[in-house]
């Protein structure tokens, strides 16, 4: 059976916030080692992959492999019953037709029960590569979902170019251009708004904004952002959670679309 | 689509 407490139901609220956009229907792969999903988004341009570890709940209990086909619009609508800082128990079945939740409040002697009805879904199981990226950014994440909205009003596409010390965002809309550049920056007083670039070899990219603004939903997550790019694979949008979790996007370049 | 193509090309099937 499984049994996972989060002590703060928020995070698997926003989790959900920031995919259910991309990803309908989805399988959360429960083993020992925490809670998996992964998932191609309708379009087959991008991929979500989400990873919360045993550590991040306490206590967290599954004696053996359960995959929960789980609606996330459904999800989400029990979700926003619980309070943020609610206390919040997943527990299921070996063999489960639903998935239960408990939200208990820290502060009030209540305690929420639902059930969500679970789904057959027959994912296809990718394996995700090992890649030596030739470009990391780390960057804010407020920062970088400003840029990706700013430039959405402009044009459909961005351009990340990254070369020493400097990135820049380029867009071409018929309006008008927009390009925002970002250089390494470090600061021992406001470490959150530090820009690191990391550069074996310049890249340049084109990248469908529509989905990196999808992607930015997950900015309450994490106050940081990292986007690894090498040329001709997928970018990857990488939100670091506590406990080694995260929540990965991965989007598929445009070249001479 | 050519990015579907870059997509699934790039994750292996398992």
């Amino acid at each position: 059976m499984l049994e996972a407490r989060l002590e703060q139901a928020s995070i698997l609220k926003k989790v959900v916030d920031a995919i259910k956009d991309l990803v309908q229907d989805c399988n959360f792969d429960c083993n020992d080692s925490g809670i998996a999903l992964q998932a191609m988004d309708n379009s087959h341009v991008a991929l979500v992959s989400m990873m919360l570890k045993s550590d991040t709940f306490s206590p967290f209990r599954c004696d053996r492999n359960i995959a929960l086909g789980i609606n996330l619009n459904s999800f989400q609508k029990v979700l926003r019953c619980a309070q943020n800082e609610d206390i919040l128990t997943l527990k299921a079945d070996d063999s489960p037709d639903v998935v239960s939740l408990v939200f208990e409040s820290s502060e009030q002697d209540r305690i929420s029960e639902y059930d969500i009805k679970l789904m057959d879904i027959d994912q296809e199981h990718l394996g995700i590569p090992d890649t030596e990226y030739a470009a990391t950014i780390t960057m804010p994440s407020g920062e970088f979902q400003r840029i990706c909205r700013d430039l959405s009003a402009l044009s459909e596409s961005v351009a990340i170019e990254a070369e020493k010390n400097a990135v820049k965002f380029v867009c071409n809309g018929d309006i008008g251009n927009g390009a925002i550049s970002l250089r390494n920056h470090s600061s021992v007083e406001k470490p959150e708004q530090n820009v690191n670039i990391e550069l074996s070899e310049p890249v340049a990219l084109t990248f469908s904004l529509k989905y990196l603004v999808n992607f930015c939903k997950a900015s309450g997550l994490s106050g940081s952002v990292k986007l690894c790019l090498s040329n001709e694979v997928p970018l990857l949008v990488e939100y670091e959670l506590a406990s080694n979790s995260y929540l990965r996007f991965y989007l598929a370049p445009k070249i001479g679309d | 689509s050519a990015q579907q193509a870059r997509l699934e090309g790039f994750f292996k099937a398992v």
